[in-house]
């Protein structure tokens, strides 16, 4: 048998922590409740979707590696997309 | 690109700008030219004018801290977030913060190169907001760019001039003849167009801008003479405050403004025949109104004239030479204004007191005697 070693990225509590906080700062991800949550689209996810079109990133709604190292990068401090409006 | 909430934009094409700290990372020449040249990436391709303020508030009031300092949006140590800004508007509007826990320098790759992140910060201070274009300047994440090879990407030329349109200059790249330097109040040379009170504040003048300072003030506050008389002439030679409280004359060459507040009063500017003076008179030095007697004095090269504000009309024996009532004086007279009974007249560089009742000469002073330098 062949076994296939896949490079499972990592991502850790502390990214996921990371994430969220940006993704308040940036997006406006709030403590959402509502109709998308009910249909089980976590704020997260949905914001992850955001950013990672803002970003012209896959569009997982899911943190992966990626979408991760936009975040890590330096820039500036005013929120993006609609959220500065 | 885009813009925010009702394409926020400055209802004006001249703002100001002030840089009110530095950081440690570069020389203060440095900064100042990082800042420059990062408001003029945005004046070359729009009709938007930048003047650099020392004191007081400005549009666009720049500043370095870290953490938290001063605004609700605190920055986060080295790293991630660099500088921020706020949209048009009054207060903080335009305002922009940098990070002072970041590395700025002048264009080493060694750090976050100041004029790229001021030119984006800017872009923000204008009006527009983040581009998803990855090459545009107002991408919101940094991207190291060589400073002195930087050209303005076609997507923020498209996104500031959606708001403020074109440079109505042809060639925006041949260059333009910049605005004289602001002043600066403390340069011991400064030789002041015009000094007055006005409501117990004292306004001193030259070029577009005036400082005014109040007793109570450390430090004059420094506009542009437009922001207060949006109808008035810059670069002028006199100006009074009559006796009629708050109403101030402002001259330039052949002619005089008078403002309450910020009003214009009707009917000006007008001739300075107006005030009594020889249709021959091209234009005055200087001007004071002497409370004791009501005369106004109207200084015109090594002369001056007493004209009786009641009676509108020129006093008999005038005009005087100058040295005949007023010892000491070097040359004319380019500034005048009484204070707490004393009267001054500015000559080059030097501010001489008197009494004016008697002509005797108390003190010789400095220009910026009262700017607290």
């Amino acid at each position: 048998a062949v076994v296939y070693c896949m490079p499972v990225s990592e991502v850790t509590a502390q990214d996921e922590s990371f994430a969220e906080t940006y993704l308040k700062k940036f997006f406006n991800l709030t403590e959402e409740s509502g109709p998308s949550v009910r249909r089980g689209i976590s704020p997260v996810s949905k914001k992850l979707s955001e950013m990672q079109k803002f970003f012209g990133l896959q569009i997982t709604g899911t943190l992966d590696s990626d979408t991760l190292a936009v975040m890590k990068k330096p820039r500036c401090g005013v929120p993006d997309g609609t959220v500065a409006r | 690109f885009s813009t925010f909430e009702n394409n926020l934009k400055w209802q004006k094409n001249s703002l100001t700008y002030r840089i009110e700290n530095y950081t440690p990372d570069m020389s203060m020449s440095e900064v100042d030219d990082s800042i420059e040249k990062a408001l003029q990436v945005w004046a070359k391709v729009t009709p938007l004018r930048f003047t650099r303020l020392y004191s007081g508030t400005a549009d666009i009031m720049i500043s370095f801290g870290g953490r938290a300092h001063g605004d609700h949006y605190p920055f986060d140590g080295p790293g991630s977030t660099l500088a921020h800004a706020f949209s048009p508007g009054p207060g903080i509007g335009g305002d922009a913060h940098f990070d002072e826990d970041e590395t700025f320098t002048l264009r080493s790759r060694k750090g976050f190169v100041l004029f790229m992140v001021a030119a984006h910060e800017f872009g923000h201070s204008l009006g527009l907001s983040h581009s998803d274009d990855r090459s545009a300047l107002m991408y919101p994440v940094y991207t190291y760019k060589n400073p002195d090879t930087f050209v303005l990407p076609q997507d923020d030329v498209k996104g500031i001039q959606s708001l403020y349109g074109p440079n109505p200059v042809k060639n925006p790249f041949v260059a333009e003849p910049q605005p004289p330097p602001t002043p600066d109040a403390c340069d011991s040379t400064i030789v002041l167009d015009a000094v007055t009170t006005l409501q117990g504040e004292m306004l001193f003048f030259k070029d577009s801008f005036f400082w005014r300072s109040t007793p109570s003030s450390r430090t004059p506050q420094q506009s542009l003479i437009t922001n207060l008389w949006p109808k008035a002439p810059v670069s002028i030679d006199a100006a009074y405050e009559s006796q009629q409280p708050g109403k101030i004359f402002l001259f330039k060459r052949q002619h005089v403004w008078a403002f309450t507040g910020s009003d214009l009063v009707p009917g000006y500017p007008k001739s300075l025949t107006s005030v009594g003076l020889p249709r021959g008179v091209k234009n005055i030095d200087a001007a004071l109104y002497d409370v004791d007697s009501g005369k106004t004095l109207f200084f015109v090269g090594n002369s001056y004239f007493s004209y009786d504000d009641a009676r509108k009309t020129m006093d008999n024996g005038f005009p005087k030479r100058l040295d005949q009532t007023f010892s000491g004086l070097p040359g004319k007279v380019t500034a005048a204004f009484q204070y707490r009974g004393f009267t001054y007249l500015y000559s080059g560089p030097h501010m001489f007191e008197y009494n004016l009742k008697t002509g005797r000469l108390y003190r010789v002073l400095r220009n910026n005697y009262f700017l607290h330098c």
